[in-house]
């Protein structure tokens, strides 16, 4: 068994990942950011048991999957009674091992009181000291989604009195195997000191909860994280928020690619033509085929005189200075 | 892009789950380090790309040119590692699943 942290954590965290009301922050950001003293136990479970499993080749408990089951709390015949619902189980996991995790206190009989003799002077009213802490006991029953019944009693455990207030765990693979073989994938589980419950309880952060240690054996199958991992989103409401702008996506993902400001500007100096004159109808090569290795072998610039040849208007078309006639050339001296 | 080898090797790609969409579930990590294989498998095929026997042979038909159209050999993934993945399922209970091949350790000529 293991000590859990002994402060309580305040109610409103306690409801683990259930979400923050700020639609902005998804739950996996909101259970990513709690600390440890805020979230459930199972939360603080599985982010320890994911930092030691996210190292490289580690197995967890020999497989590859973990699967937590938060409970249901339910009162039936003024008893707390916990439920799982399993059926998230993908039939491809064979089950390793499950545990049942549950925090418990030692549960003392109320003191009798005693009536006091005043036979001496000296003598002092007393109590009797409180018997020894009840014994409790774990039931689990299994039952099919839509039955009403109590369900099939699949196991009970005797508890010895915990010495003070302390999480535990039970090994329940026998009970959770024969369950899910039978189809009934809905357990229940039950502390029972024999006493009624005082009270009505309440789910807080010591609320019960399950591990099932599983080998996914479809995990190396092609595509395996879309399988489990590439879906809607299961918190996102068919309709937007009611306060939400009517144009306002709800998705909170930052848009990375960035706007082409205006024409595409190629990289290719303006009037050196790739494409080769004589084929008027040449197909339109791209440049890496022209170009067989990245950097580009420059061609010798022809001499003044064919240049000269070439005529005026051809020239300015595939010179790459400008030139102006005498008379601006002078204007701009002066100038 | 351009100091990059030209040769089969892997490159950098850091894999925001934001970017696809997945973060509404998954608690960690948030992204992860995945890489890619990219560049050429043209003979002679160094030794560093690792070439099997196969696409030593595909790479020398398609130098000799007796067959006209073979492609080059790919430049794909050769030594992948896993990841742990901590989500949220539909039923908002926290699963830890560890998925193999998810990041690229080396590449080679297939």
């Amino acid at each position: 068994s293991h000590t859990a942290a002994a402060r309580p954590a305040p109610p409103a965290a306690a409801d683990g990942l259930a979400g923050d009301k700020n639609p902005q922050r998804s739950p996996g950001d909101v259970a990513a950011a709690q600390s440890p003293g805020a979230q459930d136990m199972v939360a603080v479970h599985m982010l320890r048991l994911y930092e030691k499993y996210s190292r490289r080749g580690a197995r967890p408990g020999g497989g590859n999957t973990v699967r937590s089951f938060r409970a249901r709390l339910e009162v039936v015949n003024q008893k707390a009674v916990y439920f799982f619902n399993l059926t998230s189980m993908q039939d491809s996991e064979m089950i390793l091992t499950a545990t049942f995790h549950f925090y418990s206190e030692p549960q003392w009989p109320p003191a009798r009181e005693v009536p006091c003799k005043q036979r001496a002077k000296n003598a002092s009213c007393r109590l009797l000291p409180p018997g020894p802490p009840a014994r409790q006991h774990l039931l689990f029953r299994s039952l099919s989604q839509n039955t009403a019944t109590q369900g099939l009693l699949r196991g009970a455990m005797a508890l010895p009195p915990p010495p003070r207030g302390l999480w535990q765990a039970k090994d329940i693979s026998l009970i959770v195997k024969a369950a899910r073989r039978d189809g009934e994938l809905l357990l229940s589980a039950q502390l029972d000191s024999g006493e009624k419950d005082m009270g009505v309880p309440r789910l807080g952060p010591h609320a019960p909860y399950i591990l099932i240690y599983a080998n996914d054996l479809a995990i190396s199958e092609p595509n395996s994280v879309a399988v489990t991992l590439q879906r809607y989103d299961p918190f996102q409401a068919g309709d937007p928020e009611p306060g939400a702008a009517p144009n306002s996506s709800a998705d909170p993902r930052v848009r990375r690619a960035t706007q082409a400001t205006g024409p595409l500007q190629n990289n290719e100096l303006p009037g050196l033509d790739e494409r080769p004159a004589q084929a008027p109808h040449a197909q339109h090569y791209h440049k890496h085929e022209l170009w067989p290795n990245p950097l580009r072998a420059l061609k010798p610039r022809p001499g003044r005189k064919d240049r000269r040849k070439k005529g005026q208007d051809v020239f300015m078309a595939s010179s790459q200075v400008l030139d102006f006639d005498e008379k601006t050339m002078q204007k701009a001296r002066k100038k | 892009q351009w100091d990059e080898p030209r040769v089969c090797s892997r490159r950098y790609l850091k894999v925001d789950f934001a970017d696809i969409g997945w973060n509404e579930w998954i608690i960690s990590p948030k992204s992860f380090d995945a890489y890619y294989c990219s560049g050429a498998c043209e003979f002679p095929m160094p030794k560093m790309v690792r070439p099997s026997n196969h696409a030593t042979i595909q790479s020398i038909v398609r130098a000799v040119g007796i067959v006209p159209g073979i492609p080059e050999p790919c430049c794909v993934p050769d030594k992948m590692s896993s990841l742990g993945v901590l989500f949220l399922d539909e039923n908002r209970n926290v699963v830890l699943k560890v998925y193999p091949n998810m990041s690229v350790e080396t590449c080679a000529c297939r």
